[in-house]
């Protein structure tokens, strides 16, 4: 079963234009093997990005030096899988 | 797990298995045999049958409208809420006025989990999982955007040729056994008024097209009736949607669903985004079913209204 342990999903929010494209630039980075959860559309709506453990720090660092805000909408997936499932079994049950 | 003995003992609070969706079904046709019949159109690509609730008052053939959730396995909000508007529509049969005089004059169709592959898939293998499951030759990589497979500027941006990117579009148009079977079915029906394909979350309502700027020749009365859906819908619980073309509202998205069903002459061609109004994402938490499905389904309800009223 793939887990995900560590991934987290940025809320990423661009300034501009100009940032917008820098973000769509990600999509094709495929070494960080980054999941857009929600994509670039415009300036006003945030983009959604899962990112895996090993590439976390390269990703921040990347946005943090294009002064692009972002924020952390899901700290550890995993974590919240985890609840997901015990939910559905207690439910279940 | 203790398996419910009826529809009315149903929990849709929470999410299910496909195997208890395919039950839930059975039981529905069970208990309504006068309302619902299922149809299986075809097989996913792993053998799972691609079912179809139909419900009628009768007639042969009669206009159409159709709603499909769970194209996008891990959009799993889609799935659930797809379960509640079928139960939804047997409840409000003969007591909600508008339901019943759609359903005096229009079929509705409903595939609930369009995508059983990649559904079993996001519970048992990998939760995050979008695509069919189908093996792609030459690469290591599976599976087919079904968003992206549809004979509608296939090819065009807005998709990817690369079998391991997330919007995929496959190998050829329709290539996908869970789309080439809803096409196969819309052709053969060919008296579809209405066709709604249902994902999450990015809250929006949108028309054709997503392959073309170049605007739909009933891009007026579709945006009027969008705007008119999505204020029915934040009457509810407040929850703001954007609507518009797919190119203009999210992005070029080519050989998407309803571009196809808008350019075989069905007008009333939406998709919806439903909600996260937080910060869950696709990981939405199971309370929120309900609410979600309830503002979803007066979106519906104002679509298939306007439908039911102007045939043509």
């Amino acid at each position: 079963k793939e887990t995900f342990e560590g991934h987290q999903v940025l809320r990423i929010v661009a300034k501009d234009e100009t940032q917008l494209s820098l973000i769509k630039n990600l999509e094709d980075m495929v070494e960080f093997e980054l999941d857009f959860w929600r994509g670039v559309t415009d300036v006003s709506t945030p983009v959604d990005v899962r990112v895996p453990f090993h590439s976390l720090q390269s990703v921040k660092i990347h946005l943090e030096s294009r002064d692009i805000e972002y924020s952390i909408m899901i700290e550890d997936l995993q974590v919240m899988l985890d609840e997901e499932q015990q939910e559905m079994e207690s439910a279940a049950r | 797990t203790a398996e419910p003995r009826n529809t009315d003992s149903f929990d849709f609070s929470r999410y299910h298995t496909i195997s208890e969706i395919y039950s839930f079904q059975d039981m529905l046709v069970a208990e309504n045999p006068n309302l619902v019949s299922k149809i299986v159109i075809g097989q996913s690509y792993e053998g799972r049958p691609l079912n179809v609730l139909k419900f009628s008052t009768g007639g042969t053939n009669r206009p159409a409208i159709w709603i499909d959730t769970g194209i996008h396995s891990r959009e799993w909000v889609t799935q659930a809420s797809g379960t509640w508007f079928a139960k939804k529509i047997v409840t409000d049969y003969g007591r909600d006025p508008a339901i019943t005089a759609i359903l005096n004059k229009m079929d509705i169709f409903l595939e609930m989990v369009t995508n059983p592959d990649g559904y079993y898939y996001t519970h048992n293998s990998n939760r995050m999982w979008r695509k069919t499951r189908k093996p792609n030759s030459g690469s290591s990589c599976v599976g087919v955007d079904p968003n992206r497979n549809w004979d509608a500027g296939f090819g065009a941006p807005g998709a990817s040729d690369n079998p391991c990117s997330e919007t995929y579009r496959g190998p050829s148009v329709h290539s996908e056994s869970e789309v080439k079977s809803i096409v196969d079915f819309v052709k053969s029906h060919s008296n579809f008024k209405a066709f709604v394909s249902i994902h999450s979350y990015s809250q929006m309502l949108m028309y054709p097209y997503g392959y073309t700027k170049t605007p739909c020749k009933d891009q007026t009365e579709l945006h009027n009736l969008a705007k008119k859906a999505i204020t029915d819908l934040a009457s509810l619980y407040g929850t703001s949607y954007t609507y518009g073309s797919i190119i203009n509202t999210i992005y070029q998205a080519s050989g998407n669903t309803i571009d196809w069903t808008y350019d075989q002459g069905i007008k009333y061609s939406y998709t919806f985004e439903l909600r996260d109004t937080g910060r869950y994402g696709f990981i939405l938490p199971a309370d929120q079913i309900i609410p979600n499905a309830k503002e979803t389904w007066l979106a519906l309800m104002a679509i298939m209204d306007h439908t039911s009223k102007n045939i043509y």
